[in-house]
């Protein structure tokens, strides 16, 4: 059904019986986006966060198309915290197990990150260093066999090196696409205040989804909510504005109040003004501290990868209004 | 580079279900 959208917080196990081993869960949102009826593909967002062993507290976040009814699909993971903070990858995803009648589903996820990529890809002298590392001993192997005499083997790597270079840079020449010289890239703090109230006559967050009257979950389950909250450089309503925090943010869990969000932070100030970050994330908000992955950003901010501290300042829990520091880290 | 490997479970049915709609038809 295109446009429906379904709240999940699923569990992660180490096998495809419902009593093997639970290792965490995916809490996020689903989107059915698709028109064609033969087909079923939805957008996720989606935080996987795992409960034991190494990765207890860690998380990664998919962001990505998932054609469901396709055998083998692939699906984009765009960030994370703990241990997989600034990782990008993707995972495999198989359906293991599927009850037509209920819906009900078991999928198998094989994932792929690599962590903290940008210092292999960016800068050609360390795709160089990568190469070299990768074809040297293949060279030296060969060059000892035939020759036996290690200085001749070493002129030849030499020699060698230079045209593997060249090669290299050659074939990254294509007439559709251009592969330019990355620039040094930089680390950006900011420290801001994000002011979300829920109350009065005008309110920057609303409600725009819930499960069904009969679902009463204490964790408000599946409600998700649209914000246009302001942002400010002191926890003071009145300091000087920052910018704005746009986005759906949502209750994805059922034991714990845990929102997926998915927001962009686009700033007003200064230099600043016109950028934006973006944020795909579970928040844990009861938690005093919590971190989020921040995925990509736009104008100064751009390829943008990091993390977001937030640390609630002020909460009506009447109300549900609640003004959160933001400390962000980014590099771009 | 981190491998992982794990199941989920998606449970529409039953009086527990992990994944609810919230919108749409």
């Amino acid at each position: 059904p295109f446009g429906s959208v379904y709240a999940i917080d699923d569990l992660l196990k180490a096998g495809p019986e419902p009593d093997s081993k639970t290792i965490g869960n995916a809490q996020g949102l689903y989107l059915s986006s698709s028109q064609d009826y033969s087909k079923f593909t939805i957008v996720m967002c989606v935080d996987f966060g795992f409960t034991e062993g190494k990765l207890k507290g860690s998380s990664f976040s998919v962001f990505s198309r998932n054609p469901v009814t396709e055998a083998d699909r692939e699906v984009a993971v765009v960030g994370g915290r703990g241990k997989f903070r600034m990782a990008r990858g993707f995972a495999k995803v198989k359906t293991s197990h599927f009850n037509a009648t209920n819906g009900d589903a078991v999928l198998e996820y094989k994932n792929s990150k690599r962590v903290n990529l940008q210092f292999i890809t960016m800068g050609s002298y360390v795709v160089n260093l990568f190469l070299n590392l990768t074809v040297l001993p293949v060279f030296l192997v060969q060059g000892q066999r035939r020759k036996k005499m290690v200085k001749a083997t070493l002129v030849l790597l030499v020699i060698s090196l230079v045209g593997v270079m060249q090669w290299a840079k050659s074939t990254n020449a294509e007439s559709w696409a251009s592969r330019l010289e990355a620039e040094k890239e930089n680390v950006t703090n900011l420290q801001f205040y994000f002011h979300d109230i829920l109350s009065g006559k005008n309110p920057t967050a609303i409600k725009v989804a819930q499960p069904s009257a009969d679902n009463k979950s204490p964790t408000l389950f599946g409600s998700i909510m649209m914000a246009d909250d302001p942002l400010t450089e002191g926890p003071d309503p009145s300091s000087k504005p920052v910018g704005r925090a746009q986005g759906i943010y949502g209750s994805a869990g059922q034991n714990e109040l845990a929102l997926i969000m998915a927001m962009n932070f686009a700033f007003t100030d200064g230099i600043y003004n016109g950028s934006c970050i973006s944020l795909l994330g579970k928040n844990p908000a009861m938690n005093p501290v919590r971190e989020m992955p921040i995925v990509g950003g736009t104008g100064l901010f751009r390829f943008a990868r990091g993390y977001a501290v937030a640390q609630t300042y002020w909460l009506d829990v009447t109300t549900g209004d609640a003004i959160v520091g933001y400390n962000v880290t980014v590099v771009h | 580079v981190t491998r992982l490997h794990f199941f989920l479970h998606d449970i529409l049915s039953g009086k527990n279900p992990s994944a609810v709609k919230v919108a749409g038809s």
